[in-house]
């Protein structure tokens, strides 16, 4: 399974429908001081299953709607879409449905998540044992977060065995 | 279960002192089993000595040792069980310019022996310069984040500019 | 006791948010008391807002944000009692290159302002560029630091070449 | 009271003396990874009275004497001063004896520390009441340690409030 690109709409400050494309090799992303740069793995996250709003440094998770701009009036929805490559047939059976998955996470405020696999429903279980499959997911140590390299040397050492699981 | 787990961490421990030789131009590196004698309860424990010092404790290391140091266990875990998207934010801003072209060095190595695609978020000219394409996050409309795709003979000269 | 307190909120939160539309280049910041009616047993609570967007929990606030925020009330805390010393370990790593210049330009005023002295621990070539003298620590001799003190008609030459 | 030098002889990697003298404006420090830049942070810490030896990053006070390194053998003593000018004689009465002060913190291995002001044995308490009293110490909120300044923002706000009590 390949990453082929992640669509954000309303999440956090992208408001506008805005595509990162994922092609092979080195990606670089930059940017001034609170442009959103770091939104953007939140949205990778967020999309994958991402059950914690802490995870998303929010204080509930309708904090990952657009609220708005001296501008623009804040939105009532977020939704974001990693878009697969899944030719080689390696997702899981219930979900293996086509060469190409669009896995979608849509938010109303102050009415939860859906989740949808090429327009269909799925719960986020389904979603989160994809990536599990796939050696990713919310949690995976491949997402480094902003400030946290050094986490993982001064965390305790039972928690870096978690680590080893994903590498076994 | 057990079985799995040793034979990861023996695949894991030979790529991660491999990679830390390799990112310090010297010293070694090891993992080792702490606390249980059940792999499935035990911890995890790093013995890191960079080139030249004794071995000390993890947290006398540096910022930027520290960084480099587990940097090279994330890519050991990697080699062992390979990631579809593996997301960098920020992780050269506490290394020094030496340190920088080591890391780059590394990406381009883990570009060639894995699949995995790289999204690496900088502030660092050195790291910019050496990715295959690059994307600016804009504010143009203050609060509203866009995106555009950066030409890479441009890229030089924009830096921050974005 | 109470009274005292009361008048450091006040000249604290006036510094604040006066440096902190310094730093921003617009913007508002203040604090409040919360949790108590009592300044001897409430909380510190920071309202931040950068300019053009709506204000917003501070952990939303962006990694370079968040310094420039913590610098602000820093020093909102010694132009309130001046300490006779600061020391600043790369608080210069998250921020892009115009939020090093407004950094520098700070430091530039609380300089003139206070009779503080400043050391400035960084990587940044800009911020090395702005200080009155420089000092390199070497390890010439692996694991044996020394310190050398560098010309600065050098240092822009030098960088990390120490 | 004005900081004039900091002096460390077997300190961390500071296996030999080293000063580093304290002037009005900004000094900069810089130097590549690992080569000892915190390290005279935590030394200034340490003579001011730093009592807690995770805030040296150790695991026992001990660890910040020198260990050796693979052309020099360990030593089993460190000692940091710092020279301060008193003209202005401001420090408490007991310890206001010269217009220099000269602030020494001396440990040996597996013995404790050791502080003298001027030559004269004093206790920890002298010591970091003579900073307090001069607005700076181990815990003063301008000593901003590595990777810490995002801390002052996601710590609790009863926490946040000992930064008011410093201006007070
Ligand atoms: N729900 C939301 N609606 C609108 N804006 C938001 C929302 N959530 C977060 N933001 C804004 O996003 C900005 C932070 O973005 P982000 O952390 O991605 O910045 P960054 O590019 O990573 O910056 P840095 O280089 O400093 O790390 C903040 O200024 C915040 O106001
Ligand atoms: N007691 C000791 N004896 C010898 N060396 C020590 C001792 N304690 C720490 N060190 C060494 O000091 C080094 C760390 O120094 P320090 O943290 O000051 O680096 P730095 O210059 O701040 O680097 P960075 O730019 O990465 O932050 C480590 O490599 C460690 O081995
Ligand atoms: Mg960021
Ligand atoms: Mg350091």
């Amino acid at each position: 399974m390949k990453f082929e690109r992640l669509r954000l709409h309303g999440f956090k400050s992208f408001c506008d429908q805005t595509d990162l494309v994922l092609e092979p090799g080195l990606t670089g992303v930059v940017g001034p001081n609170g442009c959103g740069k770091s939104n953007l793995v939140e949205a990778m996250r967020w999309v994958m299953g991402e059950s914690s709003y802490k995870a998303m440094r929010a204080s509930g998770m309708d904090d990952v709607i657009f609220s708005g701009s001296s501008n623009r009036p804040g939105r009532n929805s977020a939704e974001v879409t990693l878009i697969l490559d899944n030719s080689d047939r390696s997702a899981p059976a219930a979900l293996n449905v086509a060469d190409t998955l669009e896995v979608t996470r849509r938010i109303e405020r102050e009415q939860g998540s859906v989740y949808r696999v090429n327009g269909r429903e799925v719960r986020a279980r389904d979603v989160q044992l994809l990536f599990a499959d796939a050696s990713t997911g919310a949690h995976s140590p491949a997402l480094v977060r902003q400030g946290q390299i050094g986490e993982l040397i001064s965390s305790k050492p039972v928690k870096r065995r978690a680590l080893l699981e994903e590498a076994a | 279960g057990r079985a799995r787990l040793n034979d990861a961490f023996d695949k894991v421990n030979a790529h991660f002192s491999d990679l830390f030789t390799t990112l310090f131009g010297g010293g070694t590196a090891e993992l080792t089993f702490v606390e249980s004698e059940d792999p499935l309860e035990a911890g995890l424990e790093i013995l890191a000595r960079p080139p030249g010092k004794k071995p000390q404790t993890l947290t006398l290391l540096s910022g930027g040792e520290q960084a480099l140091t587990a940097m090279a266990l994330i890519f050991a875990v990697f080699l062992t069980n390979p990631a579809p998207i593996c997301v960098l934010d920020e992780v050269d801003a506490p290394l020094d310019d030496a340190n920088v072209e080591r890391f780059c060095n590394l990406l381009d190595s883990m570009v060639e022996r894995t699949d995995t695609r790289f999204v690496v978020i900088t502030h660092n000219p050195i790291t910019m310069a050496r990715v295959d394409r690059l994307f600016g996050v804009t504010m143009a409309e203050r609060g509203v984040s866009q995106l555009v795709s950066i030409d890479l003979t441009t890229a030089h000269a924009v830096r921050e500019a974005v």
